[in-house]
């Protein structure tokens, strides 16, 4: 019993405008909409063709585009696992590594240690120490006011104790200033001279509230360093984070965990049916 | 940049005579990409660019000006109409002290701003604020309002209590009885939805006079900007705006979103980390940064 598919135009609109008040670009969300289209042509099912159907074909297409096989995080399979954690300016960094640090502790079980590294930011160091207290890590912070120094003094530290893993957090800046770039490349640099290799993860934290400058981030972090992928945060809020699509697909980064909400346990594997699924609710 | 766009889509108006719906569509489709790239929120930017088309067509096409540089004066008064012609200051001409109070989302720059805000009112309005912290959730934020209030040489107002409503009916007492002439409180991030955070808010306002609620909010906020907004402004009630982290290149569609639902003035800006990077809102400037 199978009938052709027909969309009309006012219900294409309204799931491009659904898109685009989910902080999908406009330009992603033309393309989202063409191959959706053009997949509907010469379709035929046996289905209900109404708003569900259609809806469910577009949260395919978007899930495709954000899955990829390099999700998970990954830790050094010989030695100290180097975890830089950069992004903006209050998009959720240091609160990320107190529960990015609880998930390590709880559900792989290596020997955890968190680094201050911003050193500018007034009363930073002491909100990071209260989440390694929390969690119950080891902490590592010093008197420099270079950050770069406070890793490579951290690191020396970590080898000392047998600590698995280090995650240092860093001042937030702005993608556009570019002293605070080239000081976040520098800490990379510390770290490939020292371990002989760069950072097992170098995450960008994105502002899930954030719209489409969220892509102008990635695209001027990943100028500065090595990225290997994203991690979202207050996906708790109402905002949706379209920006993932293009984050994943244009700027070829894997998003690795979602942050919903401001507790130890608010930290998710980042999962492109459920992420595709939301952006419509 | 929207301008660029408009100019050349308005080679089509070249010899007409009179500005009609043909010939600034293509114009007219470049506007509300160019808005909603700059993050202005959907409805509002279908709002914008229908008056844009109303304030256009039908209007002569002036001989002494290129096309572009008409219909580009004509969108940008369309922006202003939306963020206002005026410069609009804080509701503190009251008798001390005078209270103010940060609302936003998390991470939006509320801390920061009032310490920017308060070393503003001493150093440019000779006044002589004071602060204190009602955020009792995220750590180390009281200690972080207390090293920025040293930084800017201000009065501290410490914390009396665990309970948020306490913190402020107190800090107001301590900061008359100290002489202080106005009072900034800071509090903790929270999303609109949060109905407990939201009716704290609104406790805060039953038992402590506040004069200005500013709300304080990301440049780089997406669609969601007007919800915010709204339910900020319509829950707790907010005398003004402030945007944030302005230094970067975020186009701050979102300050275009949230006056157009709450119809606040947007007060102040912040450009940086630094105490000093706080400045009085120009609506023009506004503009032609959302512009591109
Ligand atoms: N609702 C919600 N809030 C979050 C989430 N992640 C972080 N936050 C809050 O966002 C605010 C900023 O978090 P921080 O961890 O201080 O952000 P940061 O990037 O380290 O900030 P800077 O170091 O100042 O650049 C805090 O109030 C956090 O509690 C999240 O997933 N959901
Ligand atoms: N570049 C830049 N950074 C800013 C600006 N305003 C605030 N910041 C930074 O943004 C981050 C967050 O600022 P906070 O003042 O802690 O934000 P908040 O709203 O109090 O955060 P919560 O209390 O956690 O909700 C800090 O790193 C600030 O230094 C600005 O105008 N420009
Ligand atoms: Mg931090
Ligand atoms: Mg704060």
């Amino acid at each position: 019993n199978r009938k052709k598919v027909v969309i009309d135009d006012n219900t294409v609109n309204e799931l491009q405008e659904a898109l685009i008040l989910s902080d999908v670009s406009f330009n992603s969300s033309e393309r989202i909409i063409k191959k959706f289209k053009d997949g509907l042509k010469n379709q035929e099912t046996e289905e209900e063709v109404n708003n569900e159907f259609f809806l469910g074909i577009l949260q395919k297409e978007i899930s495709a585009m954000l899955d990829r096989d390099d999700l998970n995080i990954n830790f050094e399979p010989g030695g100290l696992s180097v975890f830089i954690i950069s992004g903006v300016n209050g998009s959720g960094k240091t609160t990320t590594i107190g529960k990015l640090a609880n998930l390590i502790v709880s559900e792989i079980g290596k020997k955890v240690m968190i680094v201050a590294a911003d050193t500018f930011r007034a009363a930073a160091i002491s909100q990071l120490e209260v989440w390694a207290k929390r969690v119950g890590v080891e902490f590592f912070s010093n008197e420099s006011k270079d950050p770069s120094s406070v890793v490579y003094s951290a690191i020396e530290e970590a080898e000392k104790k047998d600590v698995e893993v280090i995650i240092i957090d860093t001042a937030g800046r702005l993608g556009t200033n570019n002293d605070l770039m080239m000081e976040l490349s520098k800490i990379e640099n510390v770290i490939k001279k020292q371990m002989g290799k760069g950072p097992i993860e170098n995450l960008l934290v994105l502002d899930g509230t954030s719209g489409q400058n969220a892509l102008s981030q990635i695209e001027k972090f990943k100028k500065s360093i090595n990225l290997t992928g994203i991690v979202i945060t207050k996906l708790d809020s109402t905002s949706k984070a379209g920006f993932a699509i293009s984050a994943s697909y244009d700027y070829d980064l894997p998003i690795k965990l979602i942050g919903v909400g401001e507790t130890l346990h608010d930290l998710l594997p980042f999962v492109p049916d459920d992420f595709s699924k939301a952006l419509f609710d | 940049k929207i301008t660029d766009k408009i100019t050349s889509s308005f080679k089509k108006l070249r010899g007409h005579s009179v500005i009609t719906d043909k010939n600034i569509d293509e114009a007219l489709k470049e506007i509300r990409l160019g808005l909603l790239e700059a993050d202005v929120n959907y409805k509002v930017v279908k709002s914008l660019v229908d008056s844009i088309k109303e304030a256009s067509v039908g209007k002569e096409v002036l001989k002494s000006v290129s096309p572009g540089e008409q219909f580009t004066k004509i969108f940008n008064d369309e922006l202003i109409k939306i963020l206002g012609s005026e410069t609009e200051y804080l509701n503190i001409k009251v008798s001390p002290p005078a209270v103010i109070m940060m609302v936003g989302l998390q991470g939006s720059g509320k801390t920061t701003t009032a310490a920017k805000l308060s070393k503003y009112l001493k150093e440019k309005e000779k006044r002589n604020p004071c602060m204190v912290s009602a955020d009792i959730y995220r750590p180390a934020a009281i200690e972080q309002l207390k090293i920025l209030s040293n930084q800017v040489k201000v009065g501290f107002i410490e914390n009396s209590s665990q309970d948020v409503i306490e913190i402020c009916k107190n800090a107001f007492k301590s900061a008359y009885n100290q002489g202080y002439d106005t009072l900034i409180i800071d509090t903790a991030g929270r999303l609109q939805i949060d109905d407990s955070m939201i009716q704290e808010l609104k406790s805060i306002k039953s038992e402590v006079t506040i004069h200005e609620t500013l709300l304080i909010i990301d440049s780089m906020l997406g669609q969601e900007a007007i919800n915010v907004a709204k339910t900020f402004n319509d829950e707790v009630g907010i005398e003004g705006i402030a945007l944030t982290k302005l230094d970067g290149d975020a186009r701050g569609g979102a300050a275009l979103s949230a006056k157009f639902i709450t119809n606040k003035p947007i007060k102040f800006y912040g450009s940086g980390e630094k105490m000093d990077a706080l400045d009085i809102f120009h609506p023009d400037r506004m503009a032609s940064r959302i512009l591109g």
